[in-house]
């Protein structure tokens, strides 16, 4: 069956859609069917998948509120293996859409079905946990917690912990954290080992083993409508989200 | 008459808390009574001033959603001239809660007056364009823009200045940006550089000439409860944001 996977921080600018689009691409690289779903109204997943908003037929949008399936919403990437839902402006709207419907948290669940031709579907969000976030908790089995090394990065954490157990428990038994991943580590300042060491602390094991250092390359790809591992390959930050990609994996493996 | 400014950009991670902090501490510093009020439910402009979540009492929840009155719910924090209005966890929900209200644009216009007793109040918005940062928009006199110089940061402009016309439109005819400041500008790399000339090439004089550059002493302050200017006044960010606070005050009084 489809592995659903939610890239969630309600924190804005960790790295999340960083994330999103290299892992999805990593893993696509490995062999792996994978569709990315963008879920943020600002489009930059789709972006940085070379996906330009004048192109968009169909998107994210129309998964919600439309009568098309997600099959038919499905766009390929440049990369092979990888497809993509684009985003679009109507999105910053699904908030106030999705207040009046009637189950509200489940629009999406009911829309998506337990098997598809992908082996993964990664879903972007937006740096918030409303409605549109909630829907996207509610419908998959796991997900990924980018967290910059940064002290305010730290502060979001237990708000978010608090929402999917309460998610857990309302809407979706299934859901758990796959995983933490310590994004823009900065070798240069104390900081970011200090958010390190609090963050193995108190999350342990959760805690991915490899850390995604602050390098220049990943924010210069996605001008170029490339992720960094086709951008620049040899990048210790396209490097790094590979070895990221092996350890989810991995993970996945031994449970 | 009190200057209404939010620090306004639905782009996550790009400094507006950092510089609704920074900016409201050194005007602050210059003689002005200046009040904060933190609408993120994350509250780490809170934080960044030293308010401990658990000696909540009231917050801008209550500003929008209680009877108190606006001077009924601020604080003082440990600089002088500097108040705060802090955020509570339960803004999370505020979008909900303002749907079903009438006017649910004015809610936050018709709890402040034309004038208090202070010269600025700064106003910290989360990374989204929802009912409540709308609420901001349609309160204020102006907002400052903060601009990451990045990529993605440029991409999201053209949404934020097609809502602030909407807005101007619809509901706030004062509404103008007051200007558009770029922020963690790295030496190191060109894309910063590729950046600004890209904004200067587009904004023109919005753009002010102070840049603030990427700095750890900036990240580091919030983990004291002290803005940078306070936590380490030497500092490149610290020395940038009062060099920026100064050109705010200089363009204000050219107008
Ligand atoms: N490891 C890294 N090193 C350097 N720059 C990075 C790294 N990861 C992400 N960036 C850059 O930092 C900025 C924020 O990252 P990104 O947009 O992926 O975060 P986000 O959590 O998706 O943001 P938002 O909350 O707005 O959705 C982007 O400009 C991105 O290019
Ligand atoms: N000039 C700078 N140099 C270095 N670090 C900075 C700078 N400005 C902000 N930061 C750090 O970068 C992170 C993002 O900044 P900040 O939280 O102020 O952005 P924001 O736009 O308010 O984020 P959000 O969208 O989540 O509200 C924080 O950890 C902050 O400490
Ligand atoms: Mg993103
Ligand atoms: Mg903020």
């Amino acid at each position: 069956t489809t592995r659903y996977i939610a890239i969630v921080n309600q924190k804005g600018g960790v790295g999340k859609t960083t994330t999103a689009v290299n892992l999805a691409t990593a893993l696509s690289a490995m062999g792996k069917k994978v569709c990315l779903i963008d879920f943020d109204a600002q489009g930059n997943a789709s972006t940085g998948l070379g996906v330009r908003r004048s192109e968009l037929k169909a998107s994210s949008y129309d998964l919600l509120f439309g009568e098309e399936s997600f099959e038919s919403l499905v766009m390929q990437t440049k990369i092979p293996n990888l497809d993509i839902v684009p985003s679009s402006i109507h999105l910053s709207g699904a908030e106030i859409e999705l207040v009046d419907k009637e189950h509200r948290e489940y629009v999406l669940r009911n829309k998506i079905s337990a098997s598809t031709r992908y082996d993964y579907i990664i879903m972007d969000c937006p740096p918030s946990l409303t409605l549109l976030t909630l829907n996207v908790l509610v419908a998959v089995q796991s997900l990924i917690v980018p967290l910059q090394c940064e002290f305010f990065a730290l502060e979001g954490l237990s708000h978010l912990t608090k929402t999917i157990n309460r998610v857990r428990k309302l809407y979706n038994p299934d859901l758990e954290i796959q995983g933490v991943v310590l994004t823009m580590y900065d070798r240069r300042n104390n900081l970011s080992a200090q958010v390190e060491k609090d963050v193995r602390d108190h999350f342990g094991d959760i805690v991915y083993q490899t850390v995604i250092p602050r390098n220049v390359r990943l924010s210069e790809a996605p001008s170029y409508g490339l992720p960094a591992i086709v951008y620049d390959m040899k990048s210790t930050g396209a490097k790094a989200y590979i070895k990221f990609a092996g350890e989810v994996i991995r993970r996945e493996k031994e449970q």
